[in-house]
């Protein structure tokens, strides 16, 4: 009988031993923990969303998702461990408990399926969807430039070759219109988690415009917060601010459009590396890099609990 | 499978706008096939970028005749993925 306690968490997976895994976790967790679908990549995998729920209709939620860009392996591995820890927490852990009582989790933890089985197969740099981009013979949309928030604006690129192309026109990719859809049909989302790598950063909206955003001091307050309880854990420094002021402008991003279509708590991590192995962190990192990183994700859930807007 | 053998990725501290700029304009040249793992952003922010082999003379010869400070954060990518690969592989039989 297959089950979690099995499953390798300090090890990279393929995308089927993922799928299977999330299987055996709901399997193991059948009364709160539930498997659903909310659409198909464009090479018609399943986009598989894990759901954690105790009741109650319509709920407000929380959505975490994991590898929209295929190639940071230690975001989906991350969100393997995350899932496991929630799932094993509630009636474990108090303030797990809590936010289970009363909000659902949704976190997809393979965001990008196409891309992510082209880095098992074919080239382990690859980071964008693999659609077919017409007259160009370069592959792929940047996901986390499609969607509607000052999209196509400088800090993407309308170049198909280009690892920052944004694609024909804003939710083009069926992989970030399912989440659109998802997200606009439940109606009640007030929190959204896109977690990627590398360069130990805590983000939040904008990074499509300079104009900070109105609840920009909240934010902060509470990214400070997350980052101080993260560096907490093993030292590891994370930097935070809004995209534009930490970073760079970036158009089309997943948090900016959910901050636009009334997600408050909308935050993109970037977790480790500072420079030494880039994406291709050792596994060996996996478990210190998800248990650290937990702490500053728990902080930005009950605050968002403690917080109903 | 693409293989990385002997690519490089190269950290490079830009120190002000312009040199930001001319690594923008490195990244836009398809010849030479960088892949900006961090984007240039700001003189504070280093930029990584993998470098194909085939290439890594040129584009070393570009940052060092502007001047612009880089160090060789991975030597060679494919040594890391063979690595990881068999560190999978392991898992897996165990």
């Amino acid at each position: 009988e297959r089950s979690t306690s099995t499953f390798n968490f300090a090890s990279y997976h393929t995308l089927d031993e993922i799928y299977d895994w999330m299987d055996t976790l709901v399997d193991d967790h059948p009364s709160f923990v539930s498997k659903i679908q909310i659409g198909q990549s464009y090479e018609n995998r399943p986009l598989y969303v894990l759901k954690f729920s105790t009741g109650g209709s319509n709920r407000s939620a929380i959505w975490l998702d994991t590898g929209i860009h295929a190639r940071e392996w230690i975001t989906q591995a991350t969100g393997i461990w995350t899932a496991n820890k929630i799932a094993k927490g509630y009636g474990q852990d108090p303030s797990i408990t809590t936010i289970l009582d009363s909000m659902d989790i949704f976190f997809e933890i393979v965001t990008n399926p196409d891309g992510f089985a082209f880095t098992h197969s074919s080239n382990r740099m690859w980071r964008k969807t693999r659609s077919i981009n017409a007259g160009s013979h370069c592959v792929g949309v940047d996901p986390n430039r499609n969607w509607d928030a000052g999209f196509g604006g400088s800090g993407s690129s309308s170049n198909p070759c280009s690892e920052i192309y944004c694609g024909p026109y804003a939710h083009s990719e069926s992989e970030v219109k399912a989440i659109v859809d998802f997200i606009h049909g439940h109606g009640n989302v007030k929190s959204v988690i896109s977690i990627h790598s590398y360069s130990q950063m805590l983000l939040f909206p904008y990074g499509y415009k300079r104009t900070p955003a109105a609840d920009h001091q909240e934010l902060n307050e509470l990214a400070k917060k997350a980052v101080s309880d993260l560096a907490a854990v093993y030292g590891t420094k994370y930097t935070y601010g809004s995209i534009m002021g930490t970073i760079y402008m970036a158009a089309g991003t997943t948090i900016d459009w959910a901050y636009d279509n009334g997600v408050k708590y909308s935050f993109t991590f970037e977790l480790r590396d500072t420079g030494r192995y880039g994406f291709l962190l050792p596994s060996t990192q996996i478990i210190p890099t998800a248990t650290e990183t937990w702490p500053a994700l728990l902080d930005i859930m009950v605050h968002t609990l403690e917080h109903p807007y | 499978e693409q293989l990385f053998v002997g690519d490089q990725v190269l950290r490079v501290m830009a120190s002000d706008e312009e040199q930001i700029t001319l690594l923008r304009v490195l990244g836009e040249q398809a010849e030479l096939q960088v892949d900006f793992w961090r984007h240039p952003t700001s003189p504070s922010h280093p930029a990584d970028l993998r470098v194909p082999f085939p290439n890594l003379q040129a584009v070393k010869i570009f940052l060092e005749s502007n001047s612009i400070s880089y160090s060789i954060m991975i030597e060679d990518v494919q040594k890391l993925l063979d690595e990881e690969k068999k560190t999978m592989t392991k898992s897996r039989r165990i």
